[in-house]
């Protein structure tokens, strides 16, 4: 059910994705802040399918040039491709940074046992600022493949840019900054260098109480 | 260049790319 439905292809799904701080306290509490989130969800037959977006229509907000997303698409397969609309949340209130984790984690579950490289690049105005690399192994469980990469340190770069982000008085002003901040995340089979799935994020910044939402779109040339 | 970028709003996107889902 989960085909069509959610980030996949027969050959391997994102289960889990999130961005978020954690303090600790004291030895026994926790306080976690999720940015972004994207949960473990099991999509039934009863939900609709994804909507799709032009690629076109985003072209320049990710690298354009070797080994960009219109590179990327033409080189296929195109059932690889998903766009994410993100609702941030920030309303958090970071005053004391002693002992704050930021942190990144993203679950992947597939059929066939394979080693994958998860490339993430952080682009500003469609040009790449910091890629983080991450090769991850697969381990059995539940008769599926699961590839788990937990609580992957987000780059100081980020940090940076939530701090500033944070300083801004008005969400407009938070969402005009947002415009030009994106992420790509390309997960390749390691051994074959296949294309297993390739995301582009977008964000905005959530108006919500009630947390991070997000939009899930198929990318497609028409 | 980045200076004559389209605005996202004036691009052909779904209306839900406009609309925060409302948690269920």
């Amino acid at each position: 059910a989960w085909q069509g439905r959610c980030i996949g292809t027969p050959k391997i799904r994102l289960v889990e994705f999130s961005a978020f701080m954690e303090q600790q306290r004291d030895p026994e509490s926790y306080n976690k802040h999720l940015f972004v989130h994207i949960g473990q969800s099991s999509p039934s037959y009863n939900e609709a399918l994804l909507e799709s977006v032009d690629i076109r229509q985003i072209y320049d907000k990710f690298p354009e040039k070797k080994g960009g997303l219109k590179e990327l698409f033409e080189k296929g397969p195109s059932n690889t491709f998903f766009l994410v609309k993100f609702w941030a949340d920030l309303s958090i209130n970071i005053q004391d940074e002693a002992g704050m984790f930021y942190g990144v984690t993203s679950q992947y579950e597939s059929t066939e046992n394979m080693t994958i490289t998860c490339s993430s690049k952080v682009c500003s105005f469609g040009k790449q600022v910091v890629e983080k690399v991450e090769t991850e192994y697969a381990r059995f469980e539940n008769g599926r493949f699961l590839y788990r990469i937990h609580r992957s340190p987000m780059c100081e770069y980020l940090i940076n840019f939530i701090h500033k982000l944070k300083q801004l008085p008005e969400k407009y002003m938070m969402n005009s900054v947002l415009e030009n901040f994106t992420i790509l995340q390309v997960v390749t089979n390691r051994d074959t260098q296949e294309l297993l799935l390739c995301v582009a994020y977008v964000f905005e910044v959530s108006t919500s109480e009630h947390g991070a939402q997000h939009h899930i779109y198929r990318l497609v040339k028409d | 260049g980045r200076h004559d970028q389209v605005p996202m709003r004036k691009r052909q996107l779904p209306a839900s790319f406009w609309e925060e889902p409302r948690p269920t």
